[in-house]
């Protein structure tokens, strides 16, 4: 474990309560949020622990897991079941047509794998479907034009997460002999060139103090 | 064994 993956471990978690806060304090409303990025969200994480009962690698490992599960399950739930955040969620809005982002991250899956086990096959997987989960949110920002500032948070701790494990796979690089990881990180690096745009618009309208405007 | 080592991330 070294402070790079610690931090982006946590700030992922930030990621999650922001949202959270974000349906509770704003009276359980979901205004700008994309429940099919949520629902790929909790695939990633349901696909990818699969050894949460069968390899224990860490306390800290273990208990993580168990979070980002229940809390993505948590959010989905709420998007789909709680009366009120319900009706605020917009679903003409997003139509983004996740079921391709599927189809393709599980061929690719099947093609591209370190073991071809059914453990693998899924962790390769999750690791493809949480490189383009945020699209469905992206597209949905685009679409609503304005992004409040609390969307606008998540995605930017979400960023810095993957920004991190950027950081964190170079120095385990560096530092650990034996220390390959192509899927993640080729992956991780596609998934957090998606959030550049992103962070370049959220950028200017930092500095020139607007509202955060996507161009459709 | 050699998955534990390489799955330690979340």
């Amino acid at each position: 474990m070294n402070i790079f993956r610690f931090a982006g471990d946590m700030t992922h978690l930030m990621s999650i309560l922001i949202l959270l806060l974000k349906i509770y304090a704003t009276k359980s409303c979901a205004v700008g949020i994309s429940l099919k990025t949520q629902e790929l969200y909790a695939l990633v994480f349901l696909t990818r622990y699969l050894d949460q009962f069968t390899d224990y690698v860490s306390l800290y490992n273990s208990v993580m897991k168990v979070v980002f599960i229940a809390s993505s399950l948590a959010i989905v739930w709420c998007m789909r079941r709680h009366p009120l955040v319900r009706k605020s969620y917009d679903k003409d809005l997003d139509t983004f047509r996740h079921q391709y982002v599927l189809l393709a991250c599980f061929v690719l899956a099947l093609l591209l794998h370190e073991i071809f086990t059914f453990q693998e096959v899924f962790w390769a997987f999750s690791i493809y479907l949480e490189a383009v989960a945020i699209l469905p949110q992206l597209v949905l920002l685009q679409r609503s034009g304005n992004v409040d500032n609390l969307t606008g948070q998540y995605v930017l701790f979400l960023g810095a997460y993957r920004g991190l494990y950027i950081i964190n796979w170079i120095y385990r690089y560096f530092t650990e002999d034996h220390f390959t990881r192509w899927i993640a990180c080729v992956s991780g690096l596609v998934q957090t060139a998606l959030y550049a745009d992103f962070f370049y618009y959220y950028y200017l309208s930092w500095k020139t103090n607007t509202k955060l405007k996507l161009p459709a | 064994g050699r998955r534990n080592v390489m799955k330690d991330e979340l």
